[in-house]
C-alpha cells in the first residue's frame, strides 16, 4: 500500500498546476524510493517528467510497487478543495481501484476525505537517452517566464540562442520583432537571478511559445530553472523540487 | 514558419 503525507496541500497543487494543461490521463509508478510521473502531452510535442523522492514527503510508505492511474484534471479538482496548509495524505491499498486523499486543518479540527477513482492506462512510454547537451543555462525561473510572455505578443515561436556572451531570446511577427538578451552574471545578494552558462558550443532552436508558457507554469516550484539545449534535439528544461524534480522535454521547430 | 518537431521523431517509443 501507498501512505505519503505533506505537511502543505500547496506542495502538490502547484505541482500539478505545472503539469495538468499538458496531460489527460497518465499514470503515477510509486515505490520506496517515492512517486514518478512520465508523461507524453497528446501532441507529442513535450514529455513531463515528475520525480517526488520520499524525502519530500514527512512521512512516506510504500512497500511494494503501485501504479496510480489518473486523470491529472479530476485529481486538480480535487485539490481544490483542500486549503494550502492543510496536511495532506495519499493513501492506496495494494490492487485498489481508488486514490483516497485527506485534507487536514489540525487547528480547526477538520478532516476531508476524497476517493479518486483509479483507472487502467495504458501508457506510451519514451526512453530519453542520458546525454551532455551543448548549452546548460541556470537563470531565475520567474525571469524567463516573464521574457517568454513578453515575446509571445510578437509571435507564436520564439528563438533561443546560446553562446558565450550569454543567451538571447527573440521572436517576430506581423508587428514587428523583438529580442532579450542576458550576458551570464553573478548576482551575490539575490543568488536566483544570476545566469550561469556552461557552454561546449553555441546553439540555436526555435520552440512554440504557448506550450513553453505552459511549461513555464513549473515557475511557482523553484526559484531557478535548468535549460539544456543541443542544436537539432529536443530541450530539457528542470524546475528542482526539494526532494525530485519537474522536468520537461520539449521538442524544437524543425529548421531546413 | 518553421514546422514542429515531434519527441517521438527523437526518442524511442516503450
Amino acid at each position: 500500500m501507498l501512505e505519503a503525507k505533506l505537511d502543505a496541500a500547496s506542495q502538490l497543487k502547484k505541482i500539478v498546476e505545472a503539469i495538468r494543461d499538458m496531460l489527460g490521463e497518465c499514470n503515477i509508478e510509486c515505490n520506496e524510493t517515492g512517486l514518478a510521473l512520465q508523461s507524453l502531452d497528446k501532441s507529442h510535442i513535450v514529455l513531463v517528467s515528475l520525480l517526488l523522492g520520499s524525502d519530500g514527503f514527512s512521512e512516506y510508505r510504500c512497500d511494494r510497487g503501485v501504479t496510480l492511474g489518473l486523470n491529472i484534471n479530476s485529481l486538480a479538482t480535487v485539490l481544490r478543495c483542500a486549503n494550502n496548509d492543510d496536511i495532506l495524505t495519499l493513501r492506496s491499498e495494494d490492487r485498489a481501484n481508488e486514490l483516497i486523499l485527506t485534507f487536514e486543518d489540525s487547528k480547526a479540527d477538520r478532516i476531508s476525505e476524497f476517493n479518486l477513482r483509479l483507472m487502467d492506462i495504458d501508457q506510451e512510454y519514451l526512453a530519453i537517452p542520458e546525454t551532455e547537451y551543448a548549452a546548460t543555462v541556470v537563470m531565475s525561473a520567474a525571469v524567463l517566464q516573464r521574457t517568454l510572455r513578453d515575446l509571445s505578443a510578437l509571435s507564436e515561436a520564439v528563438t533561443i540562442e546560446i553562446d558565450k556572451e550569454g543567451i538571447r531570446f527573440s521572436a517576430e511577427g506581423d508587428l514587428g520583432k523583438g529580442s532579450t538578451h542576458f550576458k551570464p552574471c553573478v548576482d551575490m545578494e539575490n543568488a536566483e537571478n544570476s545566469i550561469n552558462i556552461t557552454l561546449s558550443e553555441p546553439v540555436s532552436l526555435s520552440f512554440n511559445l504557448q506550450y513553453f508558457s505552459n511549461i513555464t507554469k513549473a515557475s511557482s516550484l523553484s526559484s531557478t530553472v535548468t535549460l539544456q539545449m543541443t542544436a537539432g534535439m529536443p530541450a530539457q528544461i528542470e524546475y528542482k523540487l526539494p526532494s525530485g524534480h519537474v522536468r520537461y522535454y520539449f521538442a524544437p521547430k524543425i529548421e531546413d | 514558419v518553421a514546422p514542429q518537431g515531434r519527441l517521438t521523431d527523437f526518442f524511442k517509443v516503450s
